[in-house]
């Protein structure tokens, strides 16, 4: 009904009512599509924005780390803006007459929640781990890339902890499954928080991609338009020089899958708040991150494979 | 909600290869309950680390002891916990 405040942290409940209000909002384009169930039992459902027929699509997700919450806030500004952009602005208006989009603001429900009621720190999923007091994995060193190697810890208690298997976390094998059955992702973008980083594959080796060259070029054109709006500066590149060498993360996974456009964004903070960021930072991390975005999902819709 | 009262966020800026091997050694300190926010990378780029407020201590000595260049990002990580739930409470209201 218009008053939802995008410039304030939401509890779940209320993230999901929002996504209730955008499908209400706008029947002929959104709709909300279930992928399963977390770990707690919590719904995983993706916004799916769709002009009809069996399009090739792009998928985003937000907040697979929990207490990244610039992530989730930003995820459903981003869910409003290509909602109401559709038919105003011709570059996402001519993105949906030829792709879908598909958006899960809350990757890891559990984990949001708990970080919201019992712990602001949390990161990883809330599966009980067997023989362990320690609760939860992390849920991007869980994904079947590289799984179980260099930059994830095999202790149940570690914040990197890559858990039992590959894929062992319901939430991460949703996704999985959802995307190996609807075939036709071409692009995957998940949102990360916080460092100002623009990354592709590879994060499980330092060995340079196939695709490395256009991969560079679209971040780098991509961080550009981000950082024009108010000069948030990224450094752009692959996970294993940007930052260090990590397994078992989601866009390695999806590259492997034959998705050639995957990146990870880490977002704001520009300042000293870490992962506290100010709720009043959510709408220029947003605006800029969309810019990203929109460069990205260009060049996708100019480049199909 | 877990109370962080006067955890600290320090920001630490490794030197060379030998401060970075040290605060690989000092996040398998388990018992100094650490959280690395920003994990060390390469030298001359900053670590975030969350230090309990009663390891807080003990870590300065750490860093100073080795000459490893830190600073307090955050003073009172309750603080800003504080804040973000009143906010939170106040739009909640508000929409309401």
């Amino acid at each position: 009904n218009g008053n939802f405040n995008f410039e304030a942290y939401h509890t779940l409940q209320e993230i999901a009512q929002e996504m209730d209000n955008l499908v209400a909002q706008h029947p002929g384009l959104v709709s909300k599509v279930n992928i399963g169930h977390s770990f707690e039992n919590r719904p995983m459902d993706v916004l799916k924005f769709s002009t009809g027929g069996d399009k090739p699509a792009i998928w985003l997700d937000a907040g697979i780390h929990a207490r990244e919450w610039v992530t989730q806030a930003a995820a459903l500004w981003t869910a409003n803006k290509i909602a109401s952009d559709y038919g105003n602005d011709p570059s996402i208006t001519s993105i949906l007459d030829t792709m879908d989009i598909f958006l899960l603001p809350v990757t890891n429900p559990d984990g949001y929640v708990f970080s919201q009621t019992q712990n602001r720190m949390w990161r990883k999923t809330r599966s009980k781990v067997s023989g362990s007091l320690c609760v939860g994995v992390d849920p991007n060193r869980n994904w079947d890339a590289g799984f179980g190697g260099p930059g994830a810890s095999n202790s149940p208690c570690s914040e990197s902890y890559h858990g039992p298997r590959a894929n062992s976390e319901v939430e991460v094998k949703s996704i999985v499954d959802f995307i190996q059955s609807h075939g036709k992702i071409k692009a995957f973008i998940t949102l990360h928080s916080y460092s100002q980083l623009l990354m592709f594959p590879y994060g499980y080796t330092c060995a340079k991609s196939d695709n490395f060259d256009e991969l560079n070029a679209v971040a780098q054109k991509a961080a550009q338009s981000l950082t024009g709006l108010h000069g948030t500066k990224y450094k752009v590149g692959p996970i294993c020089s940007v930052i260090y060498q990590a397994s078992g993360g989601s866009i390695d996974w999806a590259y492997d899958s034959g998705i050639k456009y995957s990146f990870a964004f880490e977002l704001r903070d520009t300042g000293r708040y870490g992962f506290l960021l100010p709720a009043s930072q959510i709408l220029p991390t947003a605006e800029e991150t969309w810019l990203g975005l929109k460069t990205i999902m260009e060049h996708v819709q100019d480049h199909p494979y | 909600s877990r109370r962080l009262g006067r955890d600290q966020v320090l920001e630490i800026i490794p030197r060379n290869e030998e401060q970075i091997q040290n605060l690989v050694d000092l996040e398998a300190e388990e018992h100094l309950q650490l959280d690395f926010w920003k994990s060390y990378t390469i030298p001359g780029e900053t670590v975030h680390v969350r230090v309990p407020f009663v390891n807080v201590q003990a870590v300065k000595v750490f860093l100073e002891s080795l000459g490893i260049a830190y600073s307090i990002m955050i003073e009172d990580v309750q603080v800003l916990l504080d804040k973000e739930k009143e906010e939170m409470l106040f739009n909640q209201r508000r929409e309401r």
